[in-house]
């Protein structure tokens, strides 16, 4: 099972879209993925449609209590599974504070869940508080999703060495699997130089092997396209949205190239 | 002197480009602009080419220690000033959390300070915690970016009692002063229906008479223009970078609908 982490502390850089798009991707090509909503304000699960903790137990049970990954997941279509999120998880922050352990629960809980995926995906809060450490601790990969505007690079680096720190005293198989442009504005040369500033960025950490020396910005880019943004008030992936659209397209070819990565080891 | 809070727990959907931008254009029009930079990505700083804390002190050294606002300012054009910001100033929520008191910090500091000016320009980071606190508690007004996109006003709802919270224990002279559409991407459906969905809910907020009962959104809308985003990375406002562009036309007029507001009381 490949187990991914969705993450960036900065706010709205498609990290929820890229999440729920890449998990409906590979659903449909026959994979069988769990999608884990780690964001209090539960985007990806209002995305697909669900408002768990009403009826359903959330996240948010499952971090603070004893319910199980299996007992908080709902089945979103074939080959497509959910443990949503509810505005609950934000209190967790806080009821976790004194607890020993605290960022390995969620590492426990997949560590007890017997169900077998080819994917687990997890969708990150624009944060790197006790839920995000969470889901450093208990996944292999991280994907890092960008906007390339001036001061993406800035985060990055801050983001990075967060990244480091938990691989070295938490978590020592984590590695950064790849940094995925998204909300492109293609043709503006924005977009182009802070990609090359981006690509420049990993060539020179390639050389000095730093812990994010493997890291790269994937091939494919994910254009602007308003799709994108509409298919979420239907509680619709893209695919079930407008699959002819450029998003459909761009968010299909990065599947492909996500599925095609060789493992580092 | 109106005192002005930017504000949106959102992220990315343009709080520092609005308080960066209308804070040039009032001063360009002769109003005297103090902008306070209150998040510790210190974006705001960054977009007017500043780095405070390396040899000048910051909003930092304001809120933890005896500096004044007066000691932190630097002057960035004619009728311009900056009290920028530092990522030490992420210490902050930390070393803020057992002091009394410690969301009026911001605000005992305006009232020591001497300098008079038209207008203070709070830009604030994406989050509710001791540092937005700071600034809803010193300010009288709120204007609250916000991207017309799906979710859009699930957040809304959340920081309206956020700031009806705030007025009511710390700072009963807070109202919001408007919502604005930035990022606006014209002729989209999506762009049209979430719009007219605010124009809703503040229809009925007025009819309850609710504590947000005079908030409305602004008749001027930031369109998504690339210039807008290229202007920081040359350390200007869209007026020196690109003054004929869409995005320098939205801001002035922005600017204007904001000088023609007549205080409510
Ligand atoms: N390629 C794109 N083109 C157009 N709109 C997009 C694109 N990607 C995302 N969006 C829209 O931009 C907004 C932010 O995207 P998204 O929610 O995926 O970011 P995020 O990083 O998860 O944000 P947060 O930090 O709040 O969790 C959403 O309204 C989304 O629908
Ligand atoms: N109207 C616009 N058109 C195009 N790009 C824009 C526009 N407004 C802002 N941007 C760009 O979008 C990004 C996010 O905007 P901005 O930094 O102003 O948002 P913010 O709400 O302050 O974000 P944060 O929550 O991180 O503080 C920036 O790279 C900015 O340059
Ligand atoms: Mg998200
Ligand atoms: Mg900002």
């Amino acid at each position: 099972m490949r187990k991914i982490a969705v993450l960036n502390q900065k706010g709205g850089v498609g990290k929820t879209t890229t999440a729920v798009n890449v998990s409906a991707a590979l659903a449909a090509g026959g994979q069988r993925v769990c999608l884990v909503d780690l964001d209090p304000q539960a985007h990806a699960s209002l995305h697909l449609g669900q408002a768990p903790g009403l009826e359903t137990p959330s996240v948010y049970d499952v971090l603070t209590g004893d319910t199980t990954l299996d007992e908080a997941r709902a089945t979103i279509a074939d080959n497509l599974w959910l443990v949503g999120s509810h505005i609950d998880l934000a209190a967790a922050e806080v009821e976790l504070a004194g607890i020993v352990g605290r960022e390995l629960i969620l590492r426990d809980k997949i560590a007890e869940d017997s169900s077998d995926y080819d994917f687990m995906i997890v969708d990150c809060a624009p944060s790197l508080g006790v839920l995000t450490l969470n889901a450093l601790a208990a996944v292999e990969e991280v994907f890092i999703p960008l906007q390339p505007h001036f001061l993406a690079l800035h985060g990055l680096s801050k983001l990075l060495e967060t990244i480091a720190l938990v691989g070295k005293r938490l978590n020592p198989r984590l590695r950064i699997s790849g940094v995925i442009l998204c909300m492109y504005e293609s043709s503006t040369r924005l977009a182009a130089e802070v990609t090359s500033d981006l690509e420049e960025f990993f060539r020179q950490a390639a050389t000095h092997r730093s812990p994010w020396s493997q890291a790269y910005p994937l091939a494919t880019r994910i254009r602007r396209n308003i799709r994108l943004a509409e298919a979420p008030s239907f509680g619709q992936s893209i695919f079930q949205y407008a699959p002819d659209s450029h998003g459909a397209e761009d968010y299909r070819q990065l599947t492909a190239e996500i599925l095609a990565q060789r493992p580092l080891r």
